[in-house]
Protein backbone atom coordinates (compact mmCIF):
# COMPACT_ATOMS: atom_id res chain seq x y z
CA UNK A 1 0.00 0.00 0.00
CA UNK A 2 1.42 3.86 -0.53
CA UNK A 3 3.03 4.91 2.17
CA UNK A 4 0.62 7.44 3.43
CA UNK A 5 2.33 11.20 3.89
CA UNK A 6 2.23 13.09 6.86
CA UNK A 7 1.55 16.66 6.77
CA UNK A 8 5.06 17.52 7.28
CA UNK A 9 4.39 20.79 5.40
CA UNK A 10 3.08 23.90 6.84
CA UNK B 1 13.29 19.66 4.20
CA UNK B 2 14.44 20.91 0.89
CA UNK B 3 15.93 24.47 -0.01
CA UNK B 4 12.75 25.32 -1.99
CA UNK B 5 10.30 24.58 1.08
CA UNK B 6 12.46 26.83 3.45
CA UNK B 7 12.52 30.18 1.19
CA UNK B 8 8.97 29.54 1.18
CA UNK B 9 8.58 29.29 4.66
CA UNK B 10 10.93 32.09 4.70
CA UNK B 11 8.91 34.28 2.31
CA UNK B 12 6.14 33.38 3.58
CA UNK B 13 7.23 34.73 7.39
CA UNK B 14 8.57 38.00 5.55
CA UNK B 15 5.28 38.78 4.35
CA UNK B 16 3.66 38.65 7.76
CA UNK B 17 6.27 40.95 9.22
CA UNK B 18 6.14 43.11 6.03
CA UNK B 19 2.08 43.44 7.29
CA UNK B 20 2.61 43.63 10.60
CA UNK B 21 5.72 46.58 9.63
CA UNK B 22 2.90 48.66 7.81
CA UNK B 23 -0.02 47.96 10.19
CA UNK B 24 2.43 49.15 13.19
CA UNK B 25 4.72 51.57 11.61
CA UNK B 26 2.31 53.63 9.97
CA UNK B 27 -0.58 52.70 12.68
CA UNK B 28 -2.97 52.22 9.16
CA UNK B 29 -4.15 49.35 7.94
CA UNK B 30 -5.86 51.15 4.45
CA UNK B 31 -5.45 49.12 1.82
CA UNK B 32 -5.35 45.81 3.80
CA UNK B 33 -8.27 43.54 3.17
CA UNK B 34 -9.37 42.74 6.87
CA UNK B 35 -11.74 39.77 4.98
CA UNK B 36 -8.27 38.27 3.38
CA UNK B 37 -7.00 38.40 6.88
CA UNK B 38 -9.33 36.61 8.85
CA UNK B 39 -9.82 34.03 5.99
CA UNK B 40 -5.85 33.17 6.75
CA UNK B 41 -6.46 32.78 10.28
CA UNK B 42 -9.22 30.54 9.76
CA UNK B 43 -6.80 28.94 6.96
CA UNK B 44 -4.02 28.19 9.63
CA UNK B 45 -6.56 27.24 12.28
CA UNK B 46 -8.51 24.42 10.01
CA UNK B 47 -5.22 23.08 9.11
CA UNK B 48 -2.83 23.01 11.84
CA UNK B 49 -5.36 21.26 14.33
CA UNK B 50 -2.52 18.70 14.37
CA UNK B 51 -0.33 21.35 16.57
CA UNK B 52 -0.44 19.59 19.50
CA UNK B 53 -0.90 15.74 18.44
CA UNK B 54 1.53 15.51 15.99
CA UNK B 55 4.83 16.62 16.70
CA UNK B 56 7.32 16.93 13.44
CA UNK B 57 10.06 19.40 14.21
CA UNK B 58 10.38 21.98 16.08
CA UNK B 59 11.04 24.08 13.30
CA UNK B 60 7.38 23.06 12.34
CA UNK B 61 5.88 23.67 15.80
CA UNK B 62 7.32 27.17 15.81
CA UNK B 63 6.06 28.16 12.63
CA UNK B 64 2.74 27.24 13.31
CA UNK B 65 2.33 29.09 16.43
CA UNK B 66 3.80 31.91 14.48
CA UNK B 67 1.79 31.85 11.75
CA UNK B 68 -1.76 31.42 14.08
CA UNK B 69 -0.64 34.36 16.57
CA UNK B 70 0.27 36.59 13.77
CA UNK B 71 -2.92 36.22 11.68
CA UNK B 72 -5.07 35.77 14.77
CA UNK B 73 -3.54 39.44 16.44
CA UNK B 74 -3.66 41.39 12.73
CA UNK B 75 -7.46 40.60 12.82
CA UNK B 76 -7.99 41.16 16.03
CA UNK B 77 -5.90 44.78 15.72
CA UNK B 78 -7.90 45.08 12.79
CA UNK B 79 -11.32 44.85 14.56
CA UNK B 80 -10.01 46.80 18.02
CA UNK B 81 -7.38 49.08 17.16
CA UNK B 82 -8.97 52.54 17.82
CA UNK B 83 -6.38 53.78 16.39
CA UNK B 84 -5.93 51.57 13.17
CA UNK B 85 -9.59 50.42 12.46
CA UNK B 86 -10.08 53.47 11.91
CA UNK B 87 -8.35 53.16 8.33
CA UNK B 88 -9.88 49.99 7.23
CA UNK B 89 -11.44 50.39 3.77
CA UNK B 90 -14.71 48.86 5.04
CA UNK B 91 -16.82 50.42 1.67
CA UNK B 92 -14.64 49.72 -0.27
CA UNK B 93 -13.40 45.54 1.54
CA UNK B 94 -17.17 43.81 0.70
CA UNK B 95 -16.33 40.65 -1.15
CA UNK B 96 -18.81 38.30 0.53
CA UNK B 97 -15.78 35.71 1.40
CA UNK B 98 -18.79 33.31 3.34
CA UNK B 99 -19.27 32.00 -0.26
CA UNK B 100 -15.41 31.42 -0.60
CA UNK B 101 -15.45 29.64 3.34
CA UNK B 102 -18.69 27.45 1.91
CA UNK B 103 -17.49 26.34 -1.06
CA UNK B 104 -14.21 25.75 0.23
CA UNK B 105 -16.22 23.06 2.54
CA UNK B 106 -17.93 21.71 0.14
CA UNK B 107 -15.05 20.81 -1.74
CA UNK B 108 -13.18 19.56 1.02
CA UNK B 109 -16.22 17.20 1.72
CA UNK B 110 -16.45 15.83 -1.77
CA UNK B 111 -12.27 15.91 -2.44
CA UNK B 112 -9.80 14.94 0.16
CA UNK B 113 -7.15 12.24 1.15
CA UNK B 114 -9.13 10.55 3.32
CA UNK B 115 -12.87 11.12 5.15
CA UNK B 116 -11.64 11.62 8.37
CA UNK B 117 -12.13 15.20 10.20
CA UNK B 118 -8.64 16.33 10.75
CA UNK B 119 -8.55 15.60 6.94
CA UNK B 120 -11.39 17.31 5.59
CA UNK B 121 -10.64 20.55 8.01
CA UNK B 122 -6.78 20.05 6.25
CA UNK B 123 -8.26 20.09 2.43
CA UNK B 124 -10.70 22.84 3.37
CA UNK B 125 -7.74 24.82 4.47
CA UNK B 126 -5.82 24.33 1.66
CA UNK B 127 -8.92 25.00 -0.71
CA UNK B 128 -9.52 28.32 1.13
CA UNK B 129 -5.77 29.49 1.28
CA UNK B 130 -5.93 29.07 -2.34
CA UNK B 131 -8.83 31.64 -2.61
CA UNK B 132 -8.38 33.56 0.47
CA UNK B 133 -6.39 36.24 -1.16
CA UNK B 134 -8.92 37.38 -3.47
CA UNK B 135 -10.91 39.96 -1.30
CA UNK B 136 -7.52 41.51 -1.14
CA UNK B 137 -7.04 41.60 -4.78
CA UNK B 138 -10.64 43.15 -5.20
CA UNK B 139 -9.56 45.75 -2.35
CA UNK B 140 -6.07 46.78 -4.08
CA UNK B 141 -8.24 46.87 -7.76
CA UNK B 142 -10.80 48.82 -5.99
CA UNK B 143 -8.43 51.62 -4.33
CA UNK B 144 -6.11 51.66 -7.25
CA UNK B 145 -2.90 52.91 -5.80
CA UNK B 146 -1.08 50.29 -3.38
CA UNK B 147 1.09 51.46 -1.10
CA UNK B 148 4.48 50.30 -0.94
CA UNK B 149 4.36 47.95 2.08
CA UNK B 150 1.06 46.40 0.93
CA UNK B 151 2.56 45.79 -2.31
CA UNK B 152 5.36 44.27 -0.98
CA UNK B 153 3.20 42.22 1.34
CA UNK B 154 0.95 40.84 -1.57
CA UNK B 155 3.88 39.72 -3.79
CA UNK B 156 6.33 38.26 -0.87
CA UNK B 157 2.66 36.15 0.19
CA UNK B 158 2.25 35.45 -3.42
CA UNK B 159 5.78 33.75 -3.69
CA UNK B 160 5.96 31.88 -1.20
CA UNK B 161 3.28 29.54 -2.57
CA UNK B 162 5.20 29.51 -5.97
CA UNK B 163 8.40 28.18 -3.95
CA UNK B 164 6.24 25.23 -2.77
CA UNK B 165 5.68 24.50 -6.29
CA UNK B 166 9.29 24.06 -6.67
CA UNK B 167 9.21 22.19 -3.26
CA UNK B 168 6.52 19.67 -4.18
CA UNK B 169 8.38 19.33 -7.91
CA UNK B 170 11.28 18.13 -6.21
CA UNK B 171 9.87 15.87 -3.79
CA UNK B 172 7.97 13.74 -6.64
CA UNK B 173 11.35 13.61 -8.56
CA UNK B 174 12.84 12.64 -4.86
CA UNK B 175 10.99 10.93 -2.56
CA UNK B 176 8.77 7.79 -3.92
CA UNK B 177 4.67 7.69 -3.10
CA UNK B 178 5.12 11.49 -2.70
CA UNK B 179 1.97 12.46 -3.56
CA UNK B 180 -0.16 15.75 -2.49
CA UNK B 181 -2.21 16.22 -5.73
CA UNK B 182 -4.84 18.37 -3.86
CA UNK B 183 -2.06 21.00 -2.18
CA UNK B 184 -0.55 21.05 -5.41
CA UNK B 185 -3.17 21.60 -7.92
CA UNK B 186 -4.64 24.03 -5.20
CA UNK B 187 -1.26 25.90 -4.97
CA UNK B 188 -1.48 26.07 -8.65
CA UNK B 189 -4.46 27.59 -9.17
CA UNK B 190 -3.32 30.09 -5.84
CA UNK B 191 -0.07 31.34 -7.96
CA UNK B 192 -2.41 31.99 -10.62
CA UNK B 193 -4.47 33.96 -9.20
CA UNK B 194 -1.49 36.36 -8.38
CA UNK B 195 -0.98 36.30 -11.86
CA UNK B 196 -1.80 39.75 -12.91
CA UNK B 197 -0.71 41.33 -9.42
CA UNK B 198 2.62 40.44 -10.46
CA UNK B 199 2.35 41.43 -14.09
CA UNK B 200 1.53 45.33 -12.40
CA UNK B 201 4.29 44.84 -9.76
CA UNK B 202 6.81 44.17 -11.70
CA UNK B 203 6.05 47.16 -14.36
CA UNK B 204 5.84 49.17 -11.47
CA UNK B 205 9.39 47.73 -10.29
CA UNK B 206 10.86 48.29 -13.83
CA UNK B 207 9.14 51.67 -14.11
CA UNK B 208 10.41 52.34 -11.04
CA UNK B 209 7.28 54.11 -10.21
CA UNK B 210 4.35 53.40 -8.15
CA UNK B 211 2.00 50.57 -8.99
CA UNK B 212 -1.15 51.33 -9.97
CA UNK B 213 -3.72 48.60 -11.23
CA UNK B 214 -6.02 49.59 -13.28
CA UNK B 215 -9.35 50.68 -12.29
Amino acid sequence: REQSWSHDEL
Amino acid sequence: MNIFRFAGDMTHLISILVLLLKIYATKSCSGISLKTQELYALVFLTRYLDLFTDFISVYNTIMKLVFIASSLAVVCCMRMHRVVRRSYDKDLDTFRHYFLILASFVLALLVNEKFTFQEIFWAFSIYLEALAILPQLVLLQRSGNVDNLTGQYVFFLGAYRAFYILNWIYRYFTEQHFSRWIACVSGLVQTVLYADFFYYYFISWKNNAKMQLPA
